[in-house]
């Protein structure tokens, strides 16, 4: 799999590594697939990287391909911001080989990460018809969540026709953010649009909201679908190619 | 006190 911007995928790992440490990537003529859950099983990330979004691709059979996310990160640290990257595997090797080049062709870097075995859960994700769907600047909801998680550790999250409010409160006290739909679309990506079916309020836990932003560099826009008792689904979309979706279980009212 | 939901009650494990 060839990227012209490994820059992408590096930021896929980035948005992943946190909530994730290793998981397995499905590798198939269509393309990379991973679904991985937290260590709490409260959270799961689902990705998907179709094989017409790569400047080049080739899967000869299906692979299962355990890799430690951590490791991935710290060697495409090392990756020029304007390199392009190729991830191969050999077939029936143990190891992956990421090859970078500088974009004036002048530098070449090769590394070898080692597989591993990893037992893969696979859950079934039933498709939902959410009461709710919001887009808003993925800059603001980091934003929101880091404001909020001052307040709290959980964010209680209401929709309205008016528009969204995210809430929090602990011992300092309490603190809501409030957005307004936007009116007046000048520009898509700025603008904060709720498709809302009917009211929902539910409470999340911040510090996964939070862990989920750190895929924000990999659209300017984020999507969240809620509907009552259902978990929050949190989707980036990577240009042309796919998307990276979390989803999170809500907190209930013991 | 707010309990934490897993992802079991809503997703079947495939």
């Amino acid at each position: 799999a060839r990227l012209l911007h490994g820059s992408i995928f590096a930021k896929v790992i980035e948005g992943l590594r946190e909530l994730v440490n290793e998981a397995t990537w499905e590798c198939s003529g269509n393309g990379i697939t991973l679904q991985a859950m937290d260590s709490s099983h409260v959270a799961l990330v689902s990705l998907v990287m179709r094989s017409e979004g790569f400047e080049s691709y080739r899967c000869d059979r299906n692979m299962s391909l355990g890799i430690s996310l951590v490791s991935m990160s710290k060697v495409l640290k090392t990756m020029g911001k304007d390199d392009s990257l190729t991830i191969r595997v050999n077939d029936d090797s143990d190891s992956i080989i990421i090859a970078m080049e500088s974009q004036n062709q002048d530098k070449f870097a090769d590394y070898e990460l080692r597989l591993m075995d990893l037992d893969s859960e696979h859950l079934g994700i039933p498709d939902t018809d959410y009461s709710c769907a919001i887009k808003m600047p993925s800059s603001e909801f980091s934003r929101i969540c880091r404001d909020m998680s001052i307040m709290g550790d959980s964010v209680l999250i209401c929709t309205t026709k008016e528009g969204v409010k995210f809430s929090a409160k602990g011992d300092l006290g309490q603190g809501s953010i409030r957005l307004v739909q936007t009116t007046n679309i000048e520009k898509e990506e700025e603008a904060v649009i709720i498709e809302m079916k009917e009211a929902v309020a539910l409470t999340f836990a911040v510090r996964y909201l939070s862990m989920f932003c750190k895929a924000a560099p990999l659209s300017p826009q984020v999507g969240l679908s809620l509907s009552e008792d259902t978990p929050l689904m949190c989707e980036f979309k990577i240009a042309e190619m796919g998307h990276v979706r979390f989803y999170l279980a809500p907190k209930i009212e013991d | 006190v707010q309990m934490q939901n897993l992802l079991f009650r809503f997703f079947s494990d495939a």
